[in-house]
Formats: C-alpha cells, sequence, structure tokens
C-alpha cells in the first residue's frame, strides 16, 4: 500500500 | 492491480471514447448535459492535485492526463466549438448543477481522511462524483430520442462504478489495511443512482427497442 492516504484509484 | 479494477477504468475510459466520438466525429452533443461535464471536470481537478506530487505508476499518471484532458476538451467542444455546441440541447439541461457543489464541498470539510487541503479535495471530488451525474439522467428522461451513442456512454460510465466496487471487495479481502469508507458509500450510492437507467438500458436492449426513460 503507498504511504500516508495516497489513493491509488483514479 | 486486480481485474475488477482494470475492467472499471476500461470501461471509464470506452465512456469517454464514446462521448468524445460522438463529439468530435459526429459533431454533435445532443442529449449531452453540458452540467454534468462541467461537474466531472471538477471532479477530475480536485481529485488529481496530487499529480506532479504523488507518482503511483505510469498507468497511473497517464489515464489521470486522459481523464483531465478529455473532460475539459469536452466541456470546451460543448460550450465554444461552432457546430458542436449548436446541437446542445440547453433548454432541457436545467439542473441546477451549482447547487450540487457546496453541499458536496460542506461535507468534506466535515467527513475526510485526513483535515488536509489535498484530502478534503479528495473527500470532496469523491461526493461531487456521485452526484455529478443527475443532470445527465435528468436530461435523459426529457430526451425522446436517446441515441446509441448517448446511451452507451451513460451505461458504461454507471458500469465503471459497478466494476469498482467488485475491486474494492476484492481488495478488502487481499489487502487487508484497504479501507476507504468514504469511496466505497458515495460508490455505491452513485452506483444506485443509475439503477433505473440500467434497467430501461438492458430491457431496450433485451427487446431490441430504442431507449426511452419514463418522465
Amino acid at each position: 500500500e503507498t504511504s500516508g492516504l495516497g489513493h491509488d484509484e483514479l | 492491480m486486480n481485474a475488477f479494477r482494470l475492467a472499471g477504468d476500461m470501461t471509464h475510459l470506452l465512456s469517454v471514447v464514446v462521448l468524445l466520438l460522438k463529439i468530435h466525429t459526429i459533431k454533435s452533443c445532443a442529449g449531452i448535459s453540458l452540467k454534468t461535464q462541467e461537474l466531472y471536470a471538477l471532479v477530475f481537478a480536485a481529485r488529481y492535485l496530487d499529480l506532479f506530487i504523488h507518482f503511483i505508476s505510469l498507468y497511473n499518471t497517464v489515464m489521470k492526463l486522459v481523464f483531465l484532458a478529455s473532460s475539459f476538451s469536452i466541456v470546451w467542444y460543448m460550450r465554444r466549438h461552432k457546430i458542436v455546441r449548436r446541437t446542445y440541447d440547453k433548454d432541457h439541461d436545467t439542473f441546477r448543477h451549482h447547487f450540487l457543489v457546496l453541499p458536496c464541498l460542506a461535507l468534506a470539510l466535515l467527513i475526510n481522511e485526513r483535515f488536509t487541503f489535498r484530502e478534503v479535495m479528495w473527500a470532496f471530488s469523491i461526493y461531487l462524483e456521485a452526484v455529478a451525474i443527475l443532470p445527465q439522467l435528468v436530461l435523459l428522461q426529457r430526451t425522446r430520442n436517446i441515441d446509441n451513442l448517448t446511451g452507451q456512454y451513460v451505461f458504461f460510465l454507471g458500469a465503471y462504478r459497478v466494476l469498482y466496487i467488485l475491486n474494492w471487495i476484492y481488495r478488502y479481502f487481499t489487502e487487508p489495511h484497504f479501507v476507504h469508507w468514504i469511496s466505497w458509500v458515495a460508490g455505491i450510492v452513485q452506483t444506485l443512482l443509475y439503477a433505473d437507467f440500467f434497467y430501461y438500458y438492458i430491457m431496450s436492449w433485451k427487446n431490441n427497442v430504442k431507449l426511452e426513460l419514463p418522465a
């Protein structure tokens, strides 16, 4: 999972 | 990335391609709500603020750029292009879309994953996306002859969110820390708004008759 709350969806 | 997510992104992309095909090739935006398109441009602008700060993948960056560029160019076409703008059904596209923006912003200030500018803007974009289709659905109800491309555009747009829900369910079970209540609840609301449309779309397809929504 990306760091912090990084949203990886579009 | 799982298959549901990829399929969701692809139907989302397909919806944009269908709409651009209609606007760019047929030079018509009949049946398309400018209000919805303006809301989408705002949705993407607010959500992709981290575009140049937070790199996730090349795929992610390219898709974000595509959605930003396409949404703004669609608005430009509908407002400025001398042929396309004449096909815009302004008289029936009367939804007061500005009244959706402020409540979504207020909700984002109250309910967010973290009280920072980017996180509030992200939540705002999620809430706004959930309701952005409303002007389009209202316009469809008022349109007597819904052409195939317009019907397909809305169908793919709805299918994208259904596939995203399947993607969240999949991720919930495969990624233990993947919990985004905000996008889940908003995504379910967004999908439910399409329920009626889906019903009539599938019925018209099954019975091989022209799509028409009851007023």
